[in-house]
C-alpha cells in the first residue's frame, strides 16, 4: 500500500458516500444518471467476488463490502425509493453500447481464461466507461448540482490517483498491469473536460453550466 | 517486469 492509492481509494469512499447522502438528505436523484450508477453497481459485483474466494486484509474485504453495500443502496434509491425523482427523460444514454463492446473484450485481452479473471477484466474495462451516461446526461441537462460535480470530482480524482500509485509501483516493485493501467488511463481522460470545468467555475462558487 | 494482476487492490 502506499499513499496514493491509499488516498484515491479515500477519494474513491469519498465520492460514493457524497452521492448516497446527497440522494438520502435530498430524498431526491434529479441530475443522477441511474444508468452509471447499475453499471458501477455491477463493476463492483463482478471485481469483488474474490470476497468469497480469498481474504487479503480486513482492509480489502472492509472497503469492498462498503463499496458494494452503498452502491446497491443508491441503486436501490434511484430505482425504488426515489423512483419518482429519477430523470429518467434525460438519462438515456445507450448501455448496451458500452457492456457488449467491454464483454467481447474482456474474451479477448485478459490475463488469464479463467472465470474470475474475466469478470474482473469485464469489471476493469466496464469501470472506465461507466460514467459516461452521468457525463451525457449533464451535457443534456446543461447542468449540475454543485454536490453532483463535488461527486465528480472524488470519483475521477480516485483513478488518476491510483495511475500515480501504478507509477510508483512499478518503480518501486517492478510492478505493472497493461489492463488496468490502459483502462485507467481511458477512465482519468474521459474526465478532463469535466475537471477544466470544475476548477474554472465550480471552484470560483459558480454553478456547472453547460456549454461553457 | 511481468505483467501481473494486481490482487491487492481495490
Amino acid at each position: 500500500m502506499n499513499i496514493f492509492r491509499l488516498t484515491g481509494d479515500l477519494s474513491h469512499l469519498a465520492a460514493i458516500i457524497i452521492l448516497l447522502l446527497k440522494i438520502w438528505k435530498s430524498r431526491s436523484c434529479a441530475g443522477i444518471s441511474g444508468k452509471s450508477q447499475v453499471l458501477f453497481a455491477l463493476v463492483f459485483t463482478t471485481r469483488y467476488l474474490d470476497l468469497l474466494t480469498s481474504f487479503i486484509s480486513l482492509y480489502n474485504t472492509t472497503m469492498k463490502v462498503i463499496y458494494i453495500g452503498c452502491s446497491y443502496a443508491t441503486v436501490y434509491l434511484i430505482y425504488m425509493k426515489l423512483k419518482a425523482t429519477y430523470d429518467g427523460n434525460h438519462d438515456t444514454f445507450r448501455v448496451e453500447f458500452l457492456i457488449v463492446p467491454v464483454g467481447g473484450l474482456a474474451f479477448l485481452v485478459n490475463h488469464d481464461f479463467s472465470p474470475l479473471e474475466i469478470l474482473w477484466t469485464f469489471s476493469i474495462y466496464l469501470e472506465s466507461v461507466a460514467i459516461l451516461p452521468q457525463l451525457f446526461m449533464i451535457s443534456k441537462t446543461g447542468e449540475a448540482e454543485t454536490i453532483t460535480t463535488h461527486y465528480l470530482f472524488f470519483l475521477g480524482l480516485y483513478r488518476a490517483l491510483y495511475l500515480i500509485n501504478w507509477i510508483w509501483r512499478f518503480y518501486f516493485e517492478g510492478f505493472f498491469d497493461m489492463i488496468a493501467i490502459v483502462a485507467g488511463v481511458v477512465q482519468t481522460i474521459l474526465y478532463c473536460d469535466f475537471f477544466y470545468l470544475y476548477v474554472t467555475k465550480v471552484l470560483k462558487g459558480k454553478k456547472l453550466s453547460l456549454p461553457a | 517486469r511481468t505483467p501481473v494482476r494486481a490482487k491487492d487492490e481495490l
